[in-house]
């Protein structure tokens, strides 16, 4: 473990408590795609089928726990509890896009023809695009409440550490996963003009407004 | 082999 790693984590998990603090607090997900929280919930469910057979540690079994729990509790309000105030219309982005093209690079490039091997290449690779349909709802709507804003930095920031963190893994352990790296700058780069607005708009007080 | 050793990542 080193500190990009750490604090990376805690962005993620940031972003994870900052998105179910919005919902409980507004009573509400308007403005939230259902259809990321659905991948990013597939993204745990397939990456963390080692949960009980590979213990690493303790701080990594409880993270995993606490991942899966709160992805599929998020799912689950935006689906049933607050599905009143989801915005369907404008979370149209079609998930099969992402889900098929992933599954299919999964089995083709991966490290192992395994199945737990392909199920985790596929949750990397699904991971990368999993924010794609928010992303996606944010510019069709054109705004995004500042809570959620701060969510999506969170979320994308945890990645961009986790680069970092591959960068020192690579020289101070020689350890390195071209699949997780490529993936992860994938990841980051989609954020990048979510990153423009945030430090332009957000963090000078004003909501964020894509330009129309 | 190295990548064994990213399983280690959440």
């Amino acid at each position: 473990m080193n500190a990009f790693r750490l604090v990376g984590d805690l962005c993620h998990l940031a972003a994870i408590v900052l998105l179910l603090l919005k919902i409980w607090k507004s009573r509400s997900v308007a403005g939230l795609s259902g259809k990321s929280q659905i991948l990013f919930g597939l993204v745990f469910v397939t990456r963390y089928l080692d949960l009980v057979t590979n213990f690493v540690s303790p701080y990594n079994t409880i993270m995993k726990v606490f991942f899966l729990s709160s992805s599929i509790a998020t799912v689950y309000l935006i689906y049933t509890k607050f599905k009143a105030t989801y915005d369907g219309n404008h979370d149209t982005f079609r998930m099969e896009f992402l889900l098929i093209p992933c599954a299919l690079l999964a089995i083709v490039v991966n490290h192992e023809f395994s199945p737990m091997e392909i199920l985790w290449t596929f949750s990397i690779y699904l991971e990368a695009v999993a924010i794609l349909p928010q992303l996606f709802m944010i510019s069709k709507t054109g705004e995004a409440e500042t809570i959620t804003s701060h969510y999506l930095f969170a979320l994308g920031s945890y990645r961009g550490l986790y680069i970092m963190n591959w960068l020192y893994r690579y020289y101070y352990e020689n350890n390195f996963d071209v699949i997780a790296v490529v993936a992860g700058i994938v990841q980051t780069v989609l954020y990048c003009d979510f990153f423009y607005l945030y430090i332009t708009k957000v963090l000078q007080g004003k909501k964020l407004q894509l330009p129309a | 082999c190295m990548e064994k050793q990213m399983k280690d990542e959440l």
